[in-house]
């Protein structure tokens, strides 16, 4: 279960007007849910995600994963629960550009404790489902932008979270990759029974998605 | 009018495969044209465009651009010569940080000698038009993606160079957005005469296109 109760953020920076994000947002997801934060650009979905995934802390309200308060646990147990259970695919990705795409994906397992052969496996065969078996040993800055947003795909993916906050991961793809990857991730959300929660201006992934949450000027619209 | 003349780009890494990105390409582009280059992730599309601008020098084949051609110019000749002719709006958008919207926006202007009124109020006026008349003082790590990605488009268009050079323009914008920037962009299309070559997925910009061509695997699909 995650729930956001009340949630207001503010980003308030010197000389400049402060920008209300998100306000008094109250929402809550259920265990396999596969549902898309739609929006205008600005509307608070990066925000929303940050916020549910613990990278941000909220002004107002606070955000229940699990039964945990996000906002009252100690910086090293968030950091941990984080790694434990939530797999995040950012808007400009963040690889590490000095890693391979398969030091990348390997990267989260590593920290996780997960032992070098199944780390190694589990890493390839991501990249080949994503289309990228073939290039597993270049690095980021080798690789087209959809081909880098389909590495921080197979990343998120890879540790096998509990829950998928996935920031538009479709918005440098053509149209067959999108669909394989919306078909890998229905799987994973049917297999494991992992939480998918995206934002997306993309209309096939909201065509696929059970659920649609829509923000205006940081507010659920009902 | 910009061509390429079988056009080849060979990527070559240590370690790696050498990548084919682009295969005898030719193609021509007449004045005022308004088309979208097409195709798979890592097609090639950005590698075409980088090519065309003059900032990436093919293994065979030759550019020409207003009868120039870009591989036979001094380094210094091909950066004035971009300065004056060319706009390029990156995948990755490439704003500085450091700058707000509005320095963005005008650093292009400054280079090119523009006068210092007439930089703020074009930079401004951009800046409005893409729906970003309130946030010109904010910098890119306080505007969300899309946000950062209309910045990056006022900045090529503020120069009003002859040539614009687009790669995914509207990737992270919602349909109100970039139904907008199209609008601006065919405005200035119209008005000024400027040249628009897109690379693109986006449905919404290729049914805009007044041209569209298709790549695979680095070459033309006729
Ligand atoms: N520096 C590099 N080293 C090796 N291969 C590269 C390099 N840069 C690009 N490539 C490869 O060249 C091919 C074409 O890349 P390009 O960026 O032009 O594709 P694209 O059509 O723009 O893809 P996308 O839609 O994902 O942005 C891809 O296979 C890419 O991995
Ligand atoms: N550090 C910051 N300082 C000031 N304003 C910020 C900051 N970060 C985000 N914002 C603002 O908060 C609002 C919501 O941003 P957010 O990134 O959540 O939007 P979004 O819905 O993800 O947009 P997009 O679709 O363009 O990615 C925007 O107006 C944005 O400019
Ligand atoms: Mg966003
Ligand atoms: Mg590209």
């Amino acid at each position: 279960l995650i729930e956001t109760e009340s949630v207001t953020k503010i980003y308030d920076g010197r000389g400049v007007v402060p920008v209300r994000a998100l306000n008094k947002v109250s929402l809550c997801f259920e265990p396999g849910e596969f549902s898309a934060i739609v929006g205008p650009s600005g509307s608070g979905k990066t925000t929303l995600l940050n916020v549910l995934g613990g990278l941000d802390m909220p002004e107002e309200g606070r955000v229940v994963v699990d039964g945990q308060d996000l906002g009252r646990m100690k910086d090293a147990d968030l950091v941990e629960f984080r790694l434990r259970h939530i797999g995040f695919i950012f808007q400009a990705y963040n690889l590490i550009p000095v890693f391979t795409a398969r030091e990348n994906v390997e990267f989260i397992m590593l920290l996780q404790g997960v032992d070098k052969e199944e780390r190694r496996e589990r890493a390839v065969q991501l990249l080949k489902e994503v289309g990228l078996g073939d290039r597993v040993d270049n690095r980021p800055n080798q690789l087209s932008g959809g081909q880098q947003q389909r590495v921080a795909v197979a990343r998120a993916l890879a540790s096998r979270p509990r829950f998928v906050l996935a920031d538009e991961p479709t918005a440098n793809l053509d149209s067959v990759s999108a669909e394989a990857l919306l078909d890998l991730m229905e799987q994973m959300n049917e297999k494991y029974g992992m939480t998918f929660i995206f934002s997306t201006h993309d209309a096939r992934v909201i065509k696929r998605a059970r659920r649609v949450i829509t923000l205006q000027d940081g507010q659920v619209k009902q």
